[in-house]
């Protein structure tokens, strides 16, 4: 059964993905998809840009696309 | 659909293009 919020879009989450592995927007974006998070593309836009504003990742770039990862 | 997901990466790139 699809649930509204079975996906939170926190900070904590983010950290999470980040550490695992590098990620490129889109790769995020993968990760909380409204249908799965409740919220807006809106939403889901302004909220990753501040948590990624806020975790500062370091950025490598991979097949020419610019990656996020967090060390822990 | 992949081309909302493709808006949203070019909207969330431009939101930290000062960042980055």
């Amino acid at each position: 059964t699809p649930s509204s919020s079975d996906v939170q879009l926190t900070e904590e989450a983010v950290k999470r993905y980040l550490i695992r592995k590098p990620m490129t927007t889109k790769d995020l974006l993968k990760k909380f998809q409204t249908k799965r998070t409740g919220l807006s593309s809106e939403q889901t836009v302004n909220v990753l840009a501040q948590i990624l504003k806020k975790l500062n990742p370091e950025r490598k770039n991979i097949n020419d696309k610019m990656h996020f990862y967090l060390t822990e | 659909s992949s081309s909302e997901a493709d808006e949203m990466a070019a909207a969330l790139e431009a939101e930290l293009n000062d960042f980055i």
